[in-house]
């Protein structure tokens, strides 16, 4: 099985388990002792690590994050962040872009962000998006971890009904999977760029979803995205829309980079991956690398801009 | 593992908001178990739908009676889902 191969050996072009991703984690950080590291920043509802990998050059560094998973079926992202996180070891001390990042920012890389969802996917059902959590006084299970942040929360375009996808949970920061993000956030206290990353619709969005007020950094994170999606679109030539959630999508509220913004991470953005239009969330496995390399270009411009533009 | 054979994702494009709203309006009707992959927001972005085989005709009828336009982007859900298991399968082999 994967678990115990390197990561020179493990197939980025396939669909992997929890525990197969896991192993390829800890097979990363024993194969690049001196730039990856793993932090656990908590544990799911039903007790499963939340991994963090760390790539870093030195100590009290601002860090950029990116996060993968957070809904479940949303395969192609989990499976991306595993080739980005490849791609960061193989290219740091050849590609002088990431290099020059690496000696002053640290990237923070969370590929699965709902384990429980995840693992779910994989054993029962394939279209699942939420937590696992239960909800009291109801038969419905989970939570929708991208409406149960405290930003707008409880606000339009979320549900109170446990059954339905987009159901906020009890409480803001009620998922254990986003009260450990938000006390990571909080406790790091200097990470500079944060983006979510979900599948699909082929969109690079930034705040906010809540309201219709524009966010002051507006023009900055427009123009950015602008300069994101041309890069991406170079590869393959994959169409993205981007702008604010709000007014590029739809209403949503108590989501995640509305909250990372809130918090005053400037640069904070979600990917609405592809799906090339014909198989949404049944992404087929040998557009995993096609789709990872067109974003990592897209990210790598919002790294840079993050990099040169600390605040 | 939930079986979705039979299952199709209905891709649909409304040309106003009054579509839009139509389509919102089955977001409510829990009964058809309907899984909006992409949710209704506004005119001329599709929504894409997965509908379960016993649902099929009637939401079928209701876009065609209101004149909603739609497209079949996924014929049967469980063969994508099985050929998904069998390049999994594949790999760990």
């Amino acid at each position: 099985s994967e678990d115990g191969r390197s990561t020179n050996s493990f197939n980025y072009a396939a669909y992997h388990t929890f525990d197969e991703i896991n192993a390829f984690i800890d097979n990363l950080v024993s194969e690049n002792p001196n730039l990856v590291s793993k932090i656990q920043i908590g544990s799911s509802y039903e007790g499963r690590p939340l991994n963090v990998l760390k790539f870093s050059t030195g100590p009290n560094r601002p860090a950029f994050w990116i996060d993968t998973g957070i809904h479940s079926r949303e395969w192609v992202t989990q499976a991306s962040a595993v080739w980005f996180a490849k791609k960061i070891v193989t290219d740091f001390g050849k590609d002088p872009s990431l290099t020059n990042t690496l000696n002053q920012m640290d990237i923070l890389i969370e590929i699965v962000t709902n384990p429980d969802g995840f693992v779910y996917t994989h054993k029962s059902d394939r279209m699942w998006r939420k937590t696992r959590s239960p909800n009291s006084g109801s038969l419905c299970v989970g939570t929708d971890p991208n409406r149960n942040w405290d930003a707008g929360f409880g606000g339009p375009g979320s549900s109170s009904n446990p059954c339905t996808e987009t159901y906020r949970g009890r409480a803001a920061h009620s998922e254990p999977e986003v009260k450990a993000i938000v006390d990571f956030v909080k406790s790091h206290g200097n990470i500079k760029g944060f983006v979510s990353i979900h599948s699909y619709s082929q969109m690079l969005l930034f705040p906010y979803g809540y309201t219709n007020t524009r966010v002051p950094d507006h023009d900055e994170l427009n123009a950015v995205s602008k300069k994101a999606i041309t890069a991406l679109a170079s590869l393959y030539g994959t169409a993205y829309t981007y702008g604010s959630i709000i007014s590029t999508i739809y209403q949503a509220s108590g989501g995640t980079i509305d909250w990372t913004y809130n918090q005053g991470i400037k640069h904070s953005y979600s990917f609405e991956l592809r799906d090339t239009g014909r198989y949404g969330f049944a992404l087929p496995a040998n557009q995993i690398i096609p789709t990872a390399e067109e974003t990592w270009l897209a990210l790598t411009i919002l790294i840079e801009h993050t990099r040169d533009n600390l605040y | 593992l939930e079986n979705f054979s039979g299952q199709q994702v209905l891709r649909i494009f409304p040309t106003d908001e009054a579509q839009v709203n139509l389509v919102r309006a089955l977001e409510d009707e829990e009964y058809l178990q309907l899984d909006f992959w992409t949710s209704p927001s506004r005119v001329l972005l599709p929504i894409d739908i997965r509908v379960p085989l016993h649902h099929l005709q009637s939401v079928k009828v209701y876009l065609e009676s209101n004149s909603i336009q739609y497209s079949i982007m996924i014929h049967d859900v469980q063969n994508l889902l099985d050929e998904e298991q069998r390049d999994m399968r594949r790999n760990r082999a």
